[in-house]
């Protein structure tokens, strides 16, 4: 059975793409196929991995605008049992565009319901919480919630939350947290030790064991077009989201 | 006359709101009476600046609906000559709410167009190109574009300045570029050259001198509740901030 994750959070710039590419490759490289779902219009998911659309190729767009199915939008990327299906920056307008269809919240979760072949589908979700963040947590069975050790990054945790138990009551589809996931964590700072201590007293178990710390090779992998393990396999970087795939496989482990 | 600013940019977590906070604050010590408009339903420079916003007090929503005057949500902040307009979570609806209303996208032009007596008001943008974001560049005079100095900074600024065009050609809004401002410089690595080479190249003369160094007094300011110039006067941090006020303001100076 595939575990489907969607990776929100919609405050900007927490590592919700890094996330879901360097946990995608890790995913992969512990032998699980997996596929990331690049739901943010920005695309980086796609260039952070080398991937980018030519003039008529299948992107997501087409998928949520019931043009085409996943099969035909999916590609490999350059990491074995990685595949991604890429975003369109046209997805910006997709609120406008599904108006007053009934089922725009559901499209992306139809899509993914016949897809087969994958033990792991990471959705990479923009920063807010509009249709196409909903669209992602109702494909989902966990939502993977990243969180900066910042001041900020604490404050949109309560929004965020609301928006899940949305989910779950009002639209009766039972979604889970999978986790919280500590990230860009600098032991220089007080700040971060503040921000980690906070998260575990309200999160608890929920929250990963492993910290990803700030780390320079995160922010240079994605300018060579791959995941940081195949950029820096040595660094904590690297190291770090290897760690943060053990520990989702032993939690999923039957 | 009041210099309007929208600071804006559609990838998450670039330093808009560290921006609006800091440049504001350095405006004001500069002895200019600066307003900070939070347009972002997160609410980060409220928080950022110690402002909350309790049961029955008028926020950004309440102008928005119409429902009362810039005056009358205005609040002044701990910092003197800065005042601060609070956004409200609930702003995350409004493009449900204002469905269907033709001046939707003037509803923030509108209510600052008759407040006098602030020498430059900054309305810091939440990361997206929709309906908020939409009211803040129809209301200023221009955009500051905080471009983080990181491989996918550079990856959005095509579709932001599809959106000043889209403001300035089909909607007819002498939109100008105020400037870019590279933030979180991180002179250790040689990723943030590279992408100050590239944005130098594109921007040319509209890119700031002074580039925003990554500091940590930056981020631990906003859980003092405060802007940096009064947490940390001497860091540079702060320092970089007064001196992206000086710039700005010769640059407008007659
Ligand atoms: N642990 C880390 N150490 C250093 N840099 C990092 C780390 N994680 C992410 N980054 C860098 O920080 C920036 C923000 O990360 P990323 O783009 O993954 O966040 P995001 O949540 O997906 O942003 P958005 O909200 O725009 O979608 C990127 O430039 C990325 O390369
Ligand atoms: N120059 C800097 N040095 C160190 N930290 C910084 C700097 N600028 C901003 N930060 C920190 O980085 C994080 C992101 O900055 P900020 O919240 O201002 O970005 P934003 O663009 O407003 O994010 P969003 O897209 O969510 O609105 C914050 O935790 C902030 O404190
Ligand atoms: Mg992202
Ligand atoms: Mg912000």
């Amino acid at each position: 059975k595939t575990r489907r994750i969607a990776i929100a959070n919609q405050k900007g710039g927490v590592g919700k793409t890094t996330t879901a590419i360097n946990l995608g490759a890790s995913l992969a490289a512990a032998g699980r196929p997996t596929l990331i779902v690049d739901v943010d219009p920005q695309g980086n998911a796609g260039s952070g991995l080398g991937v980018y659309s030519g003039e008529g190729e299948k992107t997501l767009k087409d998928v949520l605008n019931g043009l085409c199915s996943m099969t035909e939008a999916l590609r490999p990327t350059a990491v074995e049992g990685l595949y991604l299906v890429p975003s369109s920056p046209e997805m910006v307008s997709l609120e406008r565009d599904l108006l007053g269809a009934q089922d725009a919240p559901l499209r992306l979760r139809r899509a993914v319901e016949s897809l087969e072949g994958f033990a792991y589908m990471l959705f990479d979700c923009p920063p807010s919480l509009g249709l196409l963040t909903l669209n992602a947590m109702l494909a989902a069975d966990g939502v993977l919630i990243p969180v900066q050790a910042e001041y900020y990054a604490l404050e949109g945790l309560t929004q965020l939350l609301r928006a899940v138990e949305y989910v779950r009551g009002r639209l009766g589809h039972p979604l889970e947290i999978d986790g919280v996931l500590l990230t860009m964590y600098d032991s220089r700072t007080r700040l971060a030790e503040d921000v980690e201590k906070q998260v575990r007293k309200h999160f608890g178990r929920r929250v990963y064991q492993t910290v990803i710390p700030r780390n320079v090779r995160l922010s240079e992998a994605p300018s060579h077009g791959m995941p940081v393990l195949e950029y820096a396999l040595t660094s904590r970087g690297a190291q770090s989201y290897l760690a943060v795939a053990r520990e989702m496989l032993a939690a999923t482990a039957v």
